[in-house]
């Protein structure tokens, strides 16, 4: 199963829950892949991955063979990727890496020509079969490598800081995927809201987490994600925070999680 | 002065700084103009505006306007903005607002025809005379919109929160800022580096700040953010902190910022 964690609005917790609940799987027994599609490349040094790393082409070297692959037969239908990007081995036995480079910036001009906006898809449609689930990291923004996670997943999480501004913004983001699955992936929906950085003492955050449960009391996982600063410590280490720190309560919380994600994805 | 608030890394406070310095320069008696270039409109609603409250173009018909001007006029040179954005009356009295509205998110396509990215430039000086401080919010991309900020900006105020994803990503941004300064806006220039968020109990934020201190000595604010929920809040109040709770330690930490920014820019 494909799941794209995404949000346009900026540090509510993409990276952490992307690196941390593909750990949490792996751990589980599942084998995983993350895949980092945000430039900043947060995912990777999070998982103390460098470029050097993986033999074979970047992602973005892939992401791009294709796109020409497809200019070149432009009636040619669904085109297989004709590179597969080189894939590091993660920090845990069963976590595998697809890790992202500043040039992948520069994609956006590459991948504006194909209006399906399926590049990615394609990529991952060639990967996914070693793995139980994918992972795919995204930047704050609905770019074009945003919509290209959104028409490879076949689940989304949607973290949400309980905060105002986050708050604020799930609107606009949920009508924009309405119209993803209208116009490019009908099969796309979400799997579910996570609430990040929940401070029990601050009255903010029991506030955003009451109108969550209130408006999506369907689709809220049941975990909540505590602020929790050995989150914030462990990409310095570039590690997971079961590896940083498996005591601690964002472990705990992540672990919850990978649970609730297995049985939404009907998987033991 | 035009000020630009950017950073690529989300969530580091940059729409708390350009709402809360903005009203704390408008306190100490210097007309300012705050524009928010950010699709999701963070900036607006801080300030307690809403789309009805501004009489006259959006931000985006200004911005689209001219360059359809340009258009139909390709060898004219430099060229007069032909719509001026409406601009709301903010919550403090020497305050300003040119609000954002989703359908910016549209204008990179618009914009994109324009290799000088000088759209927001043109609109912005015909506004600049009528106050001291313009300040930009900006969405967390180096999108075109947010190139349109750093050629229309005279210094950049960078916010930098006291965590390691925030750190990694500052190299990568002061390395297009170069690129920016060579390419299209030779006046830019960084004002200052700032910390936000910063929690003396955690270690994490101490080792962050002491890195920031050693590499960028000089441009680096004395002003520290301290993490202060009392900041988190007042945008649910549609007020700067000024107004939603001026004793806070975060109302104090824009005051004192905004003397460095005044001093900075040599203005009394
Ligand atoms: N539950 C948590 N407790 C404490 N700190 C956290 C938690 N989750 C994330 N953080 C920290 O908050 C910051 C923002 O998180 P993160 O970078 O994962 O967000 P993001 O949505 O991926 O950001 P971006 O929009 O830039 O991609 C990081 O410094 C991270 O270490
Ligand atoms: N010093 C602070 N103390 C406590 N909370 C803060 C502080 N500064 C900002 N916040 C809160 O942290 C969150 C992120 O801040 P903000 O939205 O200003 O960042 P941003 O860089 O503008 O994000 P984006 O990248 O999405 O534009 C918001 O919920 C905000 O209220
Ligand atoms: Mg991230
Ligand atoms: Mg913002």
């Amino acid at each position: 199963m494909i799941l794209s964690v995404i949000n346009q609005k900026g540090g509510v917790g993409k990276t952490t829950t992307a690196v941390n609940l593909a750990a949490a799987l792996a751990q589980w027994g599942h084998p995983t892949l993350l895949v980092d599609l945000d430039p900043q490349g947060n995912a990777t040094s999070g998982c103390g991955v460098s470029a050097s790393d993986y033999g074979g082409p970047s992602l973005y070297e892939a992401l791009v063979a294709i796109e020409n692959a497809r200019a070149q037969n432009p009636d040619g239908g669904i085109i297989a990727a004709p590179l597969r990007p080189g894939i590091a081995k993660g920090p845990l036995p069963l976590l595998s890496v697809v890790g992202a480079s500043p040039e992948l910036a520069g994609s956006e001009i590459e991948l504006a020509s194909n209006p399906r906006r399926d590049g990615l898809k394609q990529i991952i449609t060639e990967l996914k079969n070693d793995f139980q689930f994918v992972i795919v990291d995204t930047p704050p923004s609905l770019s074009i490598l945003t919509v290209n996670s959104l028409v490879a997943a076949d689940r989304l999480v949607i973290p949400v800081q309980c905060e105002y501004y986050a708050l604020e913004g799930l609107g606009q983001l949920l009508r924009t995927l309405e119209k993803i699955r209208r116009f490019l992936n009908p099969n796309l929906s979400v799997m579910g809201l996570l609430r990040t950085m929940f401070d029990g003492r601050v009255a903010l955050s029991g506030q955003v987490s009451t109108e969550l449960e209130k408006h999506f009391p369907q689709l809220l996982f049941k975990t909540a994600i505590p602020r929790n600063v050995r989150l914030a410590e462990a990409p310095s280490y570039g590690k997971p925070i079961a590896m940083h720190d498996k005591r601690s309560i964002g472990a705990d919380a992540y672990r919850r999680l990978a649970v609730e994600v297995m049985s939404r994805a009907g998987v033991a």
